[in-house]
C-alpha cells in the first residue's frame, strides 16, 4: 500500500478513536 | 439524511466510496463537489470527524470512513 508501519499504526490508531466517538454518539442518542 | 446534512452527505458519500490505504484528500473532494465551497467542505469534514464517522489517515489533509473498512 505504499504505507510505512508507522503510518498504518497511526492510521488503525484514529479509526479505533472515531470508531469510539460513532459509538458514543450512537449511545447518547438512544 | 440519518441527522446529517445534504452536504455532510455528499462528502461522507465520497469518502465511503474511496477504498485506498490513504482515503481520500480535502484535494480530491473539492475537485469532486464543484458546487461546494472550501470551508463548507471543511466544516463538513470537521463535523463527520467529530462525530466519528471519518478519521484522519496520513495526515490531516486525508481521510477515510468508519464504515469503508
Amino acid at each position: 500500500s505504499g504505507l510505512t508501519e508507522e503510518q498504518k499504526r497511526r492510521i488503525e490508531e484514529n479509526r479505533q478513536l472515531a470508531l469510539a466517538r460513532r459509538a458514543e454518539r450512537l449511545a447518547a442518542q438512544r | 439524511v440519518n441527522g446529517l446534512t445534504m452536504h455532510q452527505s455528499q462528502v461522507l458519500n465520497l469518502i465511503k466510496s474511496c477504498h485506498s490505504p490513504e482515503g481520500v484528500s480535502l484535494q480530491d473532494l473539492k475537485a469532486q463537489l464543484h458546487s461546494m465551497s472550501a470551508s463548507t467542505i471543511k466544516q463538513a469534514v470537521e463535523f463527520l470527524s467529530s462525530e466519528g464517522h471519518i478519521y484522519s489517515t496520513v495526515d490531516d489533509d486525508h481521510y477515510k470512513s468508519t464504515d469503508a473498512d
